[in-house]
């Protein structure tokens, strides 16, 4: 049974994608069968991955609104043990497309739990709203990892974004447990990146990864390659954060 | 007439709040009257301006929901000569309640047409999407700024929202300019960065502001005490940019 794993902050540009895209390979380092899923209609996973969201033929757009598409038409294999299940430009209608039923929710969810493939992981990257899309990653999921930019605008969301957890749980989703609030772009020189993170581990003691991914060029230029971090440069500071972060995850499982 | 910009980009975390914030904070140190609208649920402007988005009483919902209610009874005066028109939570309500016909987007521009309060200029923040409340800002102005941060994965959305300016000119509002693309987050230090914004200068040679924004602290730091970076830290190189940039707007009004 795949642990489910959604990465999720309606605030823009925290390290939701690098983290999926990063941590989905260090998880594939462990060995791990690992399947991501990209709910961003701009689509910055599956370009990270050298598919190009404007050309895909199937996406994660076809399992949201068509019935009984099987997963193994739309995943794409990216490389080591990574499947990607592609975004499209179309994602963007979903919302409309769906409307606002409890059933449209429910439909990623549905197209998982019909799959019989074989995975250890499977990590949803979502976009920076609270809409459908992002809901269908809450609800499908079984564990939530919240990255937090270690700036004081970014930490405005945590709350918001637990009430909203709170809400999953009590109806859409009660299996649907906290993994974990992962400190982003945390530069060690930064007086006010220590004091943002000084701050989630206080208010949020034992929900806090240790992991902590500082600031990196090398986050920023991998993409262009469309590799991870952890092949571009295995070295970097960045590439070893990520590698703690799925020991954590893998051999201490604290879902708190 | 005041000059009516909007700020947006879609992709997530490029600095759209900071850049309304501080680049208001710039004009209204011209001594222009700048109105600021908050057109994002989460409220990163309002909150930024020691405005508490979960309690306020009249906010931008009002002017997109309701019919005649009048700007004077929203907007709140934040200091100088800056006025506010605040987000609260429910506006992430406003897209399934307006629906997707074509009224849905001109309910701003309305209010802002119907009222007749003396402003010089008008700057608009938006959401990281392209929905129902990024249309009613694109659709209430008259020129678009497009903050782009210096990081690869930040430059794939600008041609998208290329597109969807060239398909708002050709139908609801033909009116709106590129007025630039402004570089934010570029450190000076980051080879990665510094390549970027060649990038951005090579592909958009007349619609690059001169102006860059650099990463500093200080912009991070600001709206915990509800400050712009020109009051908090002002003779931070943050600071002396953004005012480098509104007087780049103001006196050499360059909408390509
Ligand atoms: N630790 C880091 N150091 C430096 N740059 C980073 C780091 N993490 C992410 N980035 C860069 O910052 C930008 C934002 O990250 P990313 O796109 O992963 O955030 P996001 O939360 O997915 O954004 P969105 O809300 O738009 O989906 C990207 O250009 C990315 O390459
Ligand atoms: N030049 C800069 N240097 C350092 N930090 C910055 C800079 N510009 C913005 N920031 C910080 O980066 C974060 C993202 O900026 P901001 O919230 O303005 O982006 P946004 O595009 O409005 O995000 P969203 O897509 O969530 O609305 C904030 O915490 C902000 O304080
Ligand atoms: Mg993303
Ligand atoms: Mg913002």
């Amino acid at each position: 049974m795949a642990r489910k794993l959604v990465v999720a902050n309606p605030k823009g540009g925290v390290g939701k994608t690098t983290t999926v895209l990063n941590l989905g390979a260090a998880l594939a380092e462990l060995n791990y069968r690992v399947l991501l899923i990209d709910l961003d209609a701009q689509g910055g996973l599956t370009a990270s991955l050298g598919v190009d969201p404007y050309r895909v033929q199937h996406s994660a757009y076809s399992l949201l609104i068509h019935d009984h598409v099987s997963l193994a038409r739309v995943l794409t294999h990216v490389g080591g043990t990574i499947a990607l299940i592609p975004a499209s430009l179309n994602l963007a209608s979903v919302e409309l497309k769906l409307g606002a039923g409890r059933e449209a929710v429910f439909r990623l969810r549905r197209a998982l739990d019909d799959s019989h493939i074989p995975f250890d992981y499977v990590l949803i990257d979502t976009p920076p709203s609270l809409g459908v899309l992002t809901a269908n990653g809450l609800v499908a999921a079984s564990e939530l990892l919240i990255p937090v930019q270690c700036r004081y605008l970014a930490m405005r969301g945590v709350r918001t974004l637990l009430d909203t957890l709170k809400r999953v749980q009590q109806g859409l989703n009660p299996e649907l447990e906290l993994l974990g609030i992962l400190g982003t772009m945390c530069t060690a020189e930064s007086a006010h990146a220590r004091e943002v993170i000084d701050e989630i581990r206080a208010v949020f003691p034992r929900k806090t990864f240790r992991a902590v991914i500082a600031d990196s060029d090398a986050l920023a230029e991998s993409p262009i390659l469309y590799q991870s971090v952890l092949e571009y440069a295995p070295d970097d500071p960045a590439a070893q954060a990520y590698r703690a972060l799925a020991q954590e995850i893998a051999y201490e499982r604290h879902t708190l």
